[in-house]
Protein backbone atom coordinates (compact mmCIF):
# COMPACT_ATOMS: atom_id res chain seq x y z
CA UNK A 1 0.00 0.00 0.00
CA UNK A 2 0.75 3.52 -0.56
CA UNK A 3 1.10 6.04 2.23
CA UNK A 4 2.45 9.70 2.70
CA UNK A 5 5.05 10.21 5.58
CA UNK A 6 4.40 12.65 8.22
CA UNK A 7 6.40 15.46 10.14
CA UNK A 8 6.60 12.67 13.03
CA UNK A 9 8.91 10.40 10.65
CA UNK A 10 11.54 12.68 9.94
CA UNK A 11 13.06 11.95 13.33
CA UNK A 12 13.83 8.58 11.61
CA UNK A 13 16.37 9.95 9.28
CA UNK A 14 19.15 12.36 9.62
CA UNK A 15 19.25 13.26 5.73
CA UNK A 16 15.80 15.60 5.91
CA UNK A 17 12.47 15.56 6.55
CA UNK A 18 10.53 12.88 5.31
CA UNK A 19 7.58 14.94 5.29
CA UNK A 20 5.21 14.59 2.17
CA UNK A 21 7.33 11.91 0.97
CA UNK A 22 5.80 8.95 -0.20
CA UNK A 23 6.38 5.74 0.73
CA UNK A 24 5.09 1.88 0.10
CA UNK A 25 4.48 -0.78 3.09
CA UNK A 26 6.90 -3.41 3.10
CA UNK A 27 4.92 -6.82 3.93
CA UNK A 28 8.60 -8.55 5.39
CA UNK A 29 8.99 -5.04 7.83
CA UNK A 30 5.64 -5.32 8.59
CA UNK A 31 5.81 -9.15 10.29
CA UNK A 32 8.49 -8.03 12.33
CA UNK A 33 7.50 -5.10 14.08
CA UNK A 34 4.46 -4.79 16.69
CA UNK A 35 1.17 -4.87 14.69
CA UNK A 36 0.54 -0.98 15.30
CA UNK A 37 3.83 -0.13 13.76
CA UNK A 38 4.63 0.07 9.89
CA UNK A 39 7.74 -1.43 7.54
CA UNK A 40 8.01 0.57 4.81
CA UNK A 41 10.16 1.93 1.83
CA UNK A 42 10.39 5.63 0.91
CA UNK A 43 10.12 5.67 -2.95
CA UNK A 44 12.57 8.60 -3.09
CA UNK A 45 15.52 7.27 -1.40
CA UNK A 46 14.84 3.15 -1.33
CA UNK A 47 15.49 3.90 2.45
CA UNK A 48 13.50 1.16 4.69
CA UNK A 49 12.13 2.08 7.68
CA UNK A 50 9.77 1.58 10.49
CA UNK A 51 7.18 4.10 11.22
CA UNK A 52 4.55 5.06 14.02
CA UNK A 53 0.89 5.08 12.97
CA UNK A 54 1.11 8.47 13.46
CA UNK A 55 3.87 8.98 11.27
CA UNK A 56 1.89 8.51 7.82
CA UNK A 57 -1.55 8.38 6.03
CA UNK A 58 -2.68 6.00 3.93
CA UNK A 59 -3.34 7.13 0.24
CA UNK A 60 -5.60 5.72 -2.65
CA UNK A 61 -4.70 3.66 -5.83
CA UNK A 62 -2.51 5.76 -7.97
CA UNK A 63 -5.06 7.16 -10.82
CA UNK A 64 -4.43 6.64 -13.85
CA UNK A 65 -3.12 9.76 -16.27
CA UNK A 66 -6.28 10.85 -17.99
CA UNK A 67 -9.00 9.12 -15.68
CA UNK A 68 -12.06 10.52 -15.35
CA UNK A 69 -12.62 11.25 -11.23
CA UNK A 70 -15.32 13.11 -9.42
CA UNK A 71 -14.18 16.28 -7.51
CA UNK A 72 -12.40 15.27 -4.39
CA UNK A 73 -15.36 16.71 -2.13
CA UNK A 74 -18.08 15.28 -4.03
CA UNK A 75 -20.35 12.41 -2.77
CA UNK A 76 -19.73 9.34 -5.05
CA UNK A 77 -21.13 8.42 -8.13
CA UNK A 78 -23.39 5.91 -6.72
CA UNK A 79 -24.53 8.20 -4.27
CA UNK A 80 -25.29 10.96 -6.95
CA UNK A 81 -27.34 8.13 -9.08
CA UNK A 82 -28.99 7.02 -6.59
CA UNK A 83 -30.56 10.68 -5.39
CA UNK A 84 -31.01 11.57 -8.96
CA UNK A 85 -32.85 8.50 -10.30
CA UNK A 86 -36.27 9.11 -8.86
CA UNK A 87 -36.04 12.76 -9.98
CA UNK A 88 -35.07 13.03 -13.35
CA UNK A 89 -35.58 9.29 -14.40
CA UNK A 90 -33.10 9.54 -17.84
CA UNK A 91 -30.07 7.81 -17.00
CA UNK A 92 -28.54 9.69 -19.91
CA UNK A 93 -29.38 12.94 -17.95
CA UNK A 94 -27.73 11.37 -14.68
CA UNK A 95 -24.72 11.02 -16.94
CA UNK A 96 -24.30 14.71 -18.24
CA UNK A 97 -25.00 16.01 -14.27
CA UNK A 98 -22.13 13.78 -13.53
CA UNK A 99 -19.74 15.11 -16.77
CA UNK A 100 -19.98 18.73 -14.81
CA UNK A 101 -18.78 17.19 -11.31
CA UNK A 102 -15.70 14.77 -13.13
CA UNK A 103 -12.44 15.72 -14.18
CA UNK A 104 -9.35 13.77 -16.08
CA UNK A 105 -6.36 13.19 -13.54
CA UNK A 106 -3.39 15.40 -14.95
CA UNK A 107 -1.13 14.13 -18.10
CA UNK A 108 2.34 14.60 -18.58
CA UNK A 109 2.61 14.95 -22.16
CA UNK A 110 -0.46 17.99 -21.68
CA UNK A 111 1.47 19.60 -18.97
CA UNK A 112 3.18 22.87 -20.19
CA UNK A 113 5.87 25.55 -18.62
CA UNK A 114 4.43 28.97 -18.75
CA UNK A 115 6.73 31.15 -17.46
CA UNK A 116 9.52 31.74 -14.07
CA UNK A 117 10.19 34.15 -11.93
CA UNK A 118 13.62 34.38 -13.18
CA UNK A 119 16.17 32.86 -15.44
CA UNK A 120 19.61 32.50 -15.87
CA UNK A 121 19.35 31.89 -19.44
CA UNK A 122 16.67 30.90 -21.93
CA UNK A 123 19.00 28.53 -23.89
CA UNK A 124 19.08 24.68 -24.89
CA UNK A 125 20.54 24.20 -21.15
CA UNK A 126 18.77 26.51 -19.10
CA UNK A 127 14.73 27.05 -19.46
CA UNK A 128 11.36 26.51 -17.56
CA UNK A 129 10.73 24.40 -20.08
CA UNK A 130 13.14 21.96 -19.50
CA UNK A 131 11.97 20.76 -16.36
CA UNK A 132 9.51 18.72 -18.30
CA UNK A 133 11.84 17.64 -20.73
CA UNK A 134 13.16 13.65 -19.94
CA UNK A 135 16.70 15.05 -20.65
CA UNK A 136 19.20 15.11 -17.75
CA UNK A 137 21.48 17.65 -19.70
CA UNK A 138 19.00 20.61 -19.58
CA UNK A 139 17.55 22.27 -16.41
CA UNK A 140 16.19 25.39 -15.31
CA UNK A 141 17.73 27.75 -12.51
CA UNK A 142 16.72 31.25 -11.27
CA UNK A 143 18.69 34.05 -12.77
CA UNK A 144 22.35 34.93 -10.53
CA UNK A 145 21.70 37.27 -6.92
CA UNK A 146 17.80 35.60 -7.30
CA UNK A 147 18.19 33.82 -4.42
CA UNK A 148 20.96 35.37 -1.81
CA UNK A 149 22.72 32.85 0.25
CA UNK A 150 20.44 30.14 -1.47
CA UNK A 151 17.18 31.97 0.30
CA UNK A 152 14.47 33.14 -1.87
CA UNK A 153 11.29 32.39 -3.48
CA UNK A 154 11.82 31.64 -6.99
CA UNK A 155 8.87 29.94 -9.19
CA UNK A 156 7.94 27.92 -12.33
CA UNK A 157 4.67 28.08 -13.21
CA UNK A 158 2.89 25.09 -14.79
CA UNK A 159 -0.73 24.83 -17.20
CA UNK A 160 -2.10 21.48 -16.56
CA UNK A 161 -4.07 21.10 -19.90
CA UNK A 162 -3.93 23.00 -23.12
CA UNK A 163 -7.30 24.87 -23.12
CA UNK A 164 -7.24 27.26 -21.19
CA UNK A 165 -8.20 27.67 -17.85
CA UNK A 166 -9.55 23.77 -17.78
CA UNK A 167 -8.55 22.05 -14.64
CA UNK A 168 -7.09 18.48 -14.17
CA UNK A 169 -6.74 16.15 -10.93
CA UNK A 170 -3.10 15.67 -9.15
CA UNK A 171 -1.88 14.42 -5.68
CA UNK A 172 2.13 13.65 -6.43
CA UNK A 173 4.72 16.09 -7.17
CA UNK A 174 8.12 14.55 -8.52
CA UNK A 175 10.97 16.15 -8.95
CA UNK A 176 14.58 15.72 -9.97
CA UNK A 177 18.12 17.42 -9.18
CA UNK A 178 21.61 17.14 -9.80
CA UNK A 179 23.48 14.90 -6.66
CA UNK A 180 25.86 17.06 -4.89
CA UNK A 181 28.80 17.98 -5.81
CA UNK A 182 26.78 18.52 -9.16
CA UNK A 183 24.11 20.21 -7.66
CA UNK A 184 25.03 23.21 -4.93
CA UNK A 185 22.28 25.29 -6.50
CA UNK A 186 19.53 22.35 -6.34
CA UNK A 187 16.16 23.20 -4.79
CA UNK A 188 16.56 21.82 -0.89
CA UNK A 189 13.11 23.29 0.49
CA UNK A 190 9.66 24.30 -1.99
CA UNK A 191 6.31 23.76 -1.57
CA UNK A 192 3.05 24.13 -4.27
CA UNK A 193 0.87 26.61 -4.87
CA UNK A 194 -2.02 26.56 -7.04
CA UNK A 195 -4.83 28.63 -8.85
CA UNK A 196 -6.99 28.51 -11.79
CA UNK A 197 -6.20 31.61 -13.28
CA UNK A 198 -2.56 31.88 -14.45
CA UNK A 199 -2.29 35.75 -12.63
CA UNK A 200 -3.17 34.06 -9.40
CA UNK A 201 -4.49 33.72 -6.90
CA UNK A 202 -2.28 31.24 -5.74
CA UNK A 203 -3.29 28.98 -2.95
CA UNK A 204 -0.27 27.15 -1.15
CA UNK A 205 -1.23 23.12 -0.65
CA UNK A 206 0.62 21.20 1.64
CA UNK A 207 3.75 21.75 3.78
CA UNK A 208 7.20 22.47 2.91
CA UNK A 209 8.77 19.66 1.11
CA UNK A 210 12.30 19.05 1.34
CA UNK A 211 14.50 17.18 -1.43
CA UNK A 212 17.35 14.54 -0.51
CA UNK A 213 20.98 14.34 -2.25
CA UNK A 214 19.99 11.63 -5.10
CA UNK A 215 20.03 11.92 -8.27
CA UNK A 216 17.03 9.98 -8.42
CA UNK A 217 13.29 11.14 -9.53
CA UNK A 218 11.90 11.76 -5.91
CA UNK A 219 8.35 11.90 -5.11
CA UNK A 220 6.08 13.70 -2.72
CA UNK A 221 2.33 13.36 -2.40
CA UNK A 222 0.02 16.60 -1.17
CA UNK A 223 -2.36 16.09 1.68
CA UNK A 224 -5.20 15.47 -0.67
CA UNK A 225 -5.84 15.24 -4.42
CA UNK A 226 -5.87 18.96 -5.88
CA UNK A 227 -8.03 19.90 -8.63
CA UNK A 228 -7.06 23.01 -10.75
CA UNK A 229 -5.66 24.79 -13.62
CA UNK A 230 -1.92 26.08 -12.62
CA UNK A 231 0.42 24.93 -10.58
CA UNK A 232 3.10 26.65 -9.55
CA UNK A 233 6.46 25.08 -7.68
CA UNK A 234 8.05 27.60 -5.03
CA UNK A 235 11.57 27.17 -4.48
CA UNK A 236 12.77 28.53 -1.42
CA UNK A 237 16.39 27.13 -0.33
CA UNK A 238 18.93 25.73 -2.49
CA UNK A 239 21.36 22.96 -1.21
CA UNK A 240 24.57 25.21 -0.50
CA UNK A 241 22.41 26.73 2.07
CA UNK A 242 21.21 23.99 3.80
CA UNK B 1 27.93 35.02 -5.85
CA UNK B 2 27.72 31.28 -6.76
CA UNK B 3 24.98 30.04 -4.53
CA UNK B 4 22.63 33.23 -5.53
CA UNK B 5 20.39 30.86 -8.05
CA UNK B 6 18.16 28.20 -7.72
CA UNK B 7 16.23 25.14 -9.88
CA UNK B 8 15.95 21.42 -10.93
CA UNK B 9 15.94 19.63 -13.27
CA UNK B 10 12.85 17.77 -14.21
CA UNK B 11 9.14 17.96 -12.53
CA UNK B 12 5.82 15.51 -12.89
CA UNK B 13 2.69 15.56 -11.99
CA UNK B 14 0.26 12.36 -11.05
Amino acid sequence: ALVRLRGAASAHNAQGRLEGHTAETVAGALDRTPSERVGVRVVSTDATMVVEPHAFDMLGARVPPGEMRLLHRCASERFVRRVFLPLVHHVELIDHILSFLKLPQVTMSEVTAVKASSSAANDRQCSAANTLSADDGTWWLSAPDSCPNGVGAEWVLYRLRPAVGARARFQYVQMKIPKLPYGPLSVRVFHVEVADDESGPFVRVGPDLTTFNTDRMQEWALPTPVECACVRLVLTKNAAAC
Amino acid sequence: SEASCIGFLRVGFA
